[in-house]
């Protein structure tokens, strides 16, 4: 473990806890995309299906729970909570992200490491993640005024597999053993997706303006 | 074995 990995953890970490808080104490889910969490749930449950085989850590056992967790129980409050569920905009969340699965599916079927359904799993939720964000950032494109704890969601987000990406440098200096290259170009065509976002993100935090991207 | 894939990470 590493300095990089340890902060990517935490920042998706904080990125899941800022989400809750929003959606738990204020009971508002506005600007936030169902999609995009119903995408996150998807990756963790196909990504940690070695939860009760590989023991790796207590920690890396922990993670995975919290965010098997919070993704779902994320998803619940959107769908399911009276009065949160009244404040998701479905009419502007349209995105169709079972066109995001299935290309992610095929091409998992046909580019991974080793073909056993484990395998393949996790192949798909490396691709999954890289495309899951898409319906946030198009729901951020027509929300007009984006709230700030949405806006610092979405930041962490993506910013914690950009400090992967730190991570997988680092180990590729020092250590013998490396991370697939699958794992590497998923992890840096999804923290090129945020490019735009984050351009924008920083624009604001300068200048003191509220967040807005172009439609 | 040397060429072994880490899937320590979340």
């Amino acid at each position: 473990m590493n300095i990089f990995r340890l902060a990517g953890d935490m920042t998706h970490l904080a990125s899941v806890l800022v989400l809750l808080l929003k959606i738990h104490t204020i009971k508002s889910c506005a600007g936030v995309s169902l999609k995009t969490q119903e995408l996150y749930a998807l990756v963790f449950a196909t990504r940690y299906l070695d939860i009760v085989t590989d023991f790796i850590s207590v920690y890396n056992t922990v993670m995975k729970l919290i965010f098997l967790g919070s993704s779902f129980s994320i998803v619940w409050y959107i769908r399911h909570h009276r009065v949160v569920r009244r404040s998701y905009d479905k009419d502007q969340d349209t995105f169709r992200h079972y066109l995001l699965m299935i290309p992610c599916m095929l091409l998992a079927l046909f580019v991974h490491e080793k073909f056993t359904f484990k395998e393949v799993m996790w192949t798909f939720s490396l691709y999954l993640e890289a495309v899951a964000i898409l319906p946030q950032l198009v729901l951020l494109q027509r929300t007009r005024n984006i709230d700030n704890l949405t806006g610092q969601y979405v930041f962490l987000l993506g910013a914690y597999r950009g400090l992967y990406i730190f991570n997988w440098i680092y180990r590729y200096f020092t250590e013998p053993h490396f991370v697939h290259w699958i794992t590497w170009i998923a992890g840096v065509v999804q923290t090129l997706l945020y490019a735009d976002f984050f351009y924008y993100y920083f624009e604001s935090w300068k200048n003191n303006v509220r967040l807005q991207l172009p439609a | 074995d040397e060429h072994h894939v880490v899937k320590d990470e979340l």
